[in-house]
């Protein structure tokens, strides 16, 4: 039975999906069978899996909107053992078109009940906002993995992002947890990365995860080439550090 | 009369704020007077520019709600010129509060009518999303500004965003125009900040500014501070960049 993880910030361009793609590849490359579930209408997830925007027909939308099952959306990657339920462009007006339905919370919650035994782990990719998209995957998972980039805005926002996964466990998912926060694209180099790191070990202890990922350029490359940093480039600064993070998550569920 | 600029991209974290408060510094310290707005629930201007999250009693929420008024709002910053719209945390609620709402799209432009006199620029912040709140920035302005951070995944959120303005512009505000494409972040260096500002210039010509904003850990540092790269530290790469998108931006108005 899988575990089902949001991977969520409201800050932007913390490494959201970075951290979603690259985790899964690394536990699917240590043998896990994983889904990543692309809930943010940027559809950065499906593109960063080889899949471009155009070629999608039927994504998360028709899902959440109850349109069809979700065999019909299903996709392998090139990867074995990792699979995708993309976004498509109609996820834009989600949100409003949301806001009537029954249970809206629940919408993707339900979903995924149809899917979770055929799996380890699911990541679901978050929007930047913490909005009903966000909330439907806040609502559907058992942990929030929380990237907090190196840099001063990122701590800003922490504290209203723990506040909304308290109130939704109190409403809507009493057994939703923290997984824990990943820092992300730090640069040992510098002072304020390392002031954030600081912090929010002190603020967090354990809460945090011990595995930090440095910026590093293949990162960023990767994407343009559809591929997850373990198949483009396996030897980098990047594909280790999402090892080491694969790595820790898994030592830490089957902990002591 | 003031020119009203909405600073949009849904991308999250390519340099929105950062552009919003530093341009804006800029253009005040060339004489201008200049009101910045913070529509972002993330409040990331309102604290970048000296005034904490926690500080702050009425802002953008109140107004758009139409619960008080500009004068009540309104605050002074370290800059001569600069005055600045908090976002207050009920913000967050805003798009949901938003929904029944008569003319829900036109409220910051009925805002802002009150008091376009008084400035030379106003210059909106927006969240990354292309939701009633962005919605209501582009309904607001005459004109767009777009950072492009010099990553793969920017340049494939601009169409989203091109289409957004022109449906816009189409249905509730026939004015609205491209103010132009700004790339941020850029790393002369680095292959891929090279081949999407080529790739940008080749689409849009002239729709791109000169101006290119290098990546500057400086420009990391100012928000902890509380100030605006301009007076943090006047000499950097950073400020400098950012007097010279201001200059570009003027010379643009009062072109030929
Ligand atoms: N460790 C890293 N080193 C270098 N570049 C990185 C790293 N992590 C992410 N990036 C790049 O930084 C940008 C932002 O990352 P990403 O898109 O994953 O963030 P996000 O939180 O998903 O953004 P959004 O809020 O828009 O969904 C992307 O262009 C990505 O390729
Ligand atoms: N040119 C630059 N050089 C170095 N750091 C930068 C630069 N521009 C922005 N930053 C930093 O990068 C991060 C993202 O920038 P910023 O918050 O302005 O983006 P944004 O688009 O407003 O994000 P959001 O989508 O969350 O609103 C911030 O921590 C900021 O300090
Ligand atoms: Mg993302
Ligand atoms: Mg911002």
């Amino acid at each position: 039975m899988a575990r089902v993880v949001a991977i969520s910030n409201q800050k932007g361009g913390v490494g959201k999906t970075t951290t979603t793609i690259n985790l899964a590849a690394a536990l699917a490359a240590r043998g896990q069978r994983v889904l990543v579930v692309d809930l943010d209408p940027q559809g950065n997830a499906t593109s960063g899996l080889g899949y471009p925007r155009t070629e999608i027909g039927r994504g998360t939308y028709d899902l959440l909107l109850d349109l069809c099952d979700v065999e019909s959306v299903l996709l392998p990657t090139e990867h074995d053992g990792l699979h995708v339920l993309p976004a498509n462009r109609d996820l834009v007006g989600a949100e409003l078109d949301l806001v009537d339905v029954d249970q809206r919370e629940r919408r993707l919650r339900k979903v995924l009940g149809t899917v979770r035994e055929h799996y380890d782990h699911i990541l679901v990719d978050c929007p930047p906002s913490l909005g009903l998209l966000t909330i439907n995957a806040l609502v559907a998972s058992d942990g929030v993995l929380m990237p907090l980039q190196a840099e001063y805005y990122a701590m800003e926002g922490l504290g209203e992002l723990l506040r909304t996964i308290a109130a939704v466990r109190k409403s809507l998912n009493p057994d939703l947890q923290r997984e824990g926060i990943v820092v992300t694209m730090t640069d040992a180099r510098n002072n304020l990365c390392r002031e954030v790191e600081r912090q929010a070990r002190t603020l967090f202890g354990d809460g945090v995860f011990q595995t930090v990922i440095p910026r590093n350029v293949r990162l960023g490359e990767a994407p343009s080439h559809g591929k997850p940093i373990v198949q483009y480039d396996p030897r980098s600064m990047g594909a280790k550090a999402y090892f080491s993070l694969a790595d820790e998550l898994l030592a830490r569920r089957s902990g002591p």
